[in-house]
């Protein structure tokens, strides 16, 4: 089994 | 003052067809340059762009930025009253809490306008960094949503393997496993039926099929899909909508345990 990430770890925030 | 004008409501079906299965509702940031909006799905696992530039528009006005946020559903609602061919054009007061859409059939002869609340959605950018690409597939939309449509049936994940050979899309599951294997084309008679690798590093990763499914609701746009690919970071998946801007939306890999 493969685990999800999150979109926003690869983001920065503003 | 806001005012944008499309000469066909049906690029703005197709639009909301695009991500109104990811989002619930959305900021549309608008500015002399355009509309601009950007989400992350409910589940925070993937994020929508979408950039429509205003020299693309038939009329384009906005005197201050305005940030419009929309229920989908609603927008949905609305859009549907439309005929494909009618005009359609959005407009805006200076700090309004209410957008109006107009349709005007092509002979003029039948005006509809529907007034929608605005809604206070808060929502931030998030900045998103520049990648260099190990690999950029681009293909026939429709082909891409064939596979990934195909594949939804045997996995929840379809790993996605690139190189310069070709791009592989495998999903296993109970029922076995299935492979998709597409060569880059050689030469072809349409532009739109090409399958063109440009790799740098090979690279093979894991999504999910159901988002990779939901983008595809944004076939009707474009004739080709570009995906953009790098080791541990999101794929970018991007239809252009023509003379008008793009669509990316951009989906976070699954990873080992």
């Amino acid at each position: 089994t493969k685990f999800q990430l999150g979109i926003s770890m690869f983001f920065t925030w503003p | 003052m806001f005012e944008a004008r499309l000469g066909q409501a049906t690029i703005l079906k197709k639009i909301l067809d695009a991500i109104k299965d990811l989002l619930n509702e959305a900021t549309f940031d608008c500015s002399d340059s355009g509309i601009q909006l950007q989400a992350m799905d409910n589940s925070h696992v993937s994020l929508v762009s979408l950039t429509l530039r205003s020299d693309g528009f038939d009329k384009f006005r906005c005197d201050r930025n305005l940030s419009m946020g929309m229920n989908l559903g609603s927008m949905a609602k609305i859009l549907k009253c439309a005929n494909n061919e009618d005009n359609v054009t959005m407009k805006a007061q200076d700090n309004a809490d209410t957008v109006t859409i107009m349709f005007e059939s092509a002979n003029q002869e039948k005006v509809s306008d529907y007034e929608m609340k605005l809604m206070n959605l808060d929502q931030e950018h998030l900045g998103i960094p520049e990648t260099d690409f190990s690999c950029v597939v681009r293909m026939p939309a429709m082909e891409f949503a064939r596979i990934c449509r195909d594949l939804a049936q045997f996995s929840e994940s379809v790993v996605i393997c690139c190189t310069k050979e070709g791009v592989k899309f495998s999903a296993s599951g109970d029922v076995g496993t299935a492979n998709i294997k597409l060569a880059q084309t050689g030469s072809v008679d349409k532009e739109e039926e090409a399958v063109i690798i440009e790799m740098q590093e090979p690279v093979t990763l894991t999504f999910a099929c159901r988002y990779l499914n939901a983008f595809t609701k944004a076939t009707p746009l474009s004739t080709q899909v570009q995906l953009s690919m790098c080791a541990d970071v999101p794929l970018v998946v991007e239809y252009a909508i023509k003379d008008l801007g793009h669509i990316r939306y951009y989906l976070a890999p699954k990873i080992e345990d």
